[in-house]
């Protein structure tokens, strides 16, 4: 089979993060929306007690393609 | 908790179920509503009245993809359900995703499981990062009372405990790693990462990891039992053994292997064997050790049999440790037992304990 493109598991993880971890969304420059999309990812693993990184490896994808409750890790949910 | 410690302000709460998922019979629908809700009233003041018409508090309905409320569904798996907070209008309402398929068992998604999840948020209740709490984001299937020590304590920093509690025995939280008091119920090596079980968990080590990963036994392999007594990876074969009771279960990476569980009875222990304590497969001799309260056997891989002269007293052979191990693991050759708080690195080669540390040491505490 086809290999999952990187960029389709950077698209899953923005996904993830904007829609469980509050990563900003829309037009902010390419060095504030890098770090605050690695400042996501350190909060996921922060909260599922995997090791902080700051990337995307493997253990990180494989904790977001798992059946979950759709209510944010942080935050209200309005 | 949600921010600003959302809850209602009133323990005599009203909900309506809308619609029935076709996945299960309507009764089987309104038993695990009933029961997810039981479970948090069961352990606080709060109340739960069903209404038939009108407006509820908790409003619970299945939809699927948009459904009204500007969070939509996202087809089958990922998503499977979202709850709001207390609250007027849609808060405490609770929404199910029509496009999972619902059991009441393990077959699929089990709706009594996602529906104490959801209805915990529904309370105020917001995501534990303890991997054994009901909160816990990711789903998983259990048996028995669902909620942990950690849920209990949130929902009762809200509401306060029943002043009438039922006897209900909560799940025990998730182990700490770096707790000096820790045992291992069994360890073992699985394609060059380590496994260490602790009651309905196990950690993975991986070499070139320094955080050993915490996930639910059952979340992994849902045929096996919430506890392991023993384990052992056989290499030749690409297997893993897990022990729990009586019987034993084998496993090909991730997969359980067909015709199991089988019998420990099987492999030549005695009937009145009825669990083994730990197990470890040496791989330049060919033989597995299986210890047994004070006794250990030693199994012939190749030929399928128990070798002769055994059991033999762990005692005697293998001196300066305890006459009993909790868990045995073979490592860069040397074997490590684990007994209770304590480990014991021992040369083979050599007969003798090298090295004695604390057991939350192997997960690098």
């Amino acid at each position: 089979l086809p290999l999952t493109g990187k960029t389709d598991d950077h698209l899953l993880a923005e996904k993830y993060l904007r829609r469980f971890y509050g990563l900003p969304t829309g037009l902010r420059g390419r060095q504030a929306s890098s770090s605050d999309f690695q400042n996501k990812i350190q909060q996921m693993q922060r909260f599922f007690k995997l090791q902080i990184t700051g990337n995307l490896d493997d253990n990180t994808l494989e904790v977001m393609k798992q059946p979950r409750c759709g209510v944010p890790d942080v935050g209200e949910y309005n | 908790h949600f921010p600003r410690h959302l809850k209602w302000e009133n323990n005599n709460l009203t909900f309506r179920i809308l619609n029935y998922t076709p996945d299960l019979k309507k009764t089987d629908v309104d038993r695990a509503i009933r029961s997810a809700l039981n479970a948090w009233a069961d352990v606080t003041p709060l109340t739960f009245k069903k209404l038939h018409e009108g407006i509820a508090d908790i409003m619970i309905s299945f939809g699927s993809r948009e459904h009204g409320d500007y969070n939509p569904f996202d087809g089958p798996d990922g998503l499977l359900a979202h709850a709001y907070p207390p609250g007027q209008g849609i808060g405490g309402d609770t929404h199910f995703d029509e496009d999972e398929h619902w059991t009441k068992d393990a077959s699929a998604y089990n709706l009594f499981m996602v529906a104490a999840h959801e209805l915990g948020h529904a309370l105020g209740m917001a995501h534990s990062s303890d991997a054994g709490a009901l909160m816990y984001p990711i789903y998983s299937f259990s048996t028995g009372y669902p909620l942990a020590e950690d849920d209990i304590e949130g929902i009762q920093a809200l509401y306060g405990p029943n002043p009438n509690p039922k006897k209900r025995k909560p799940r025990p939280d998730a182990p700490n790693k770096c707790d000096p008091k820790l045992s291992f119920d069994a360890v073992t090596e699985l394609r060059g990462e380590t496994i260490i079980f602790k009651d309905r968990f196990y950690w993975r080590l991986h070499p070139q990891m320094t955080e050993p990963e915490l996930t639910l036994i059952k979340f992994t392999w849902p045929s096996l039992p919430n506890k392991v007594d023993a384990a052992y990876e056989y290499p030749e074969k690409d297997l893993v053994y897990i022990f729990s009771g009586i019987r034993v279960w084998a496993l090909n990476g991730y997969t359980l292997v067909d015709g199991y569980p089988k019998y420990i009875h099987k492999l030549g222990l005695p009937k009145t064997i009825r669990e083994v304590d730990a197990a470890v497969h040496i791989k330049d001799t060919g033989k597995t050790l299986l210890f047994t309260d004070e006794e250990y056997w030693s199994y012939d891989e190749a030929t399928g049999t128990m070798d002769a002269g055994f059991p033999r007293s762990i005692e005697d052979d293998f001196p300066g440790m305890h006459d009993e191990f909790d868990a045995v693991t073979f490592q860069n050759g040397r074997l490590y037992f684990f007994h209770e708080d304590l480990q014991y690195e021992y040369s083979y080669n050599y007969r003798k304990v090298i090295r004695i540390m604390r057991t939350n040491s192997f997960l690098y505490c």
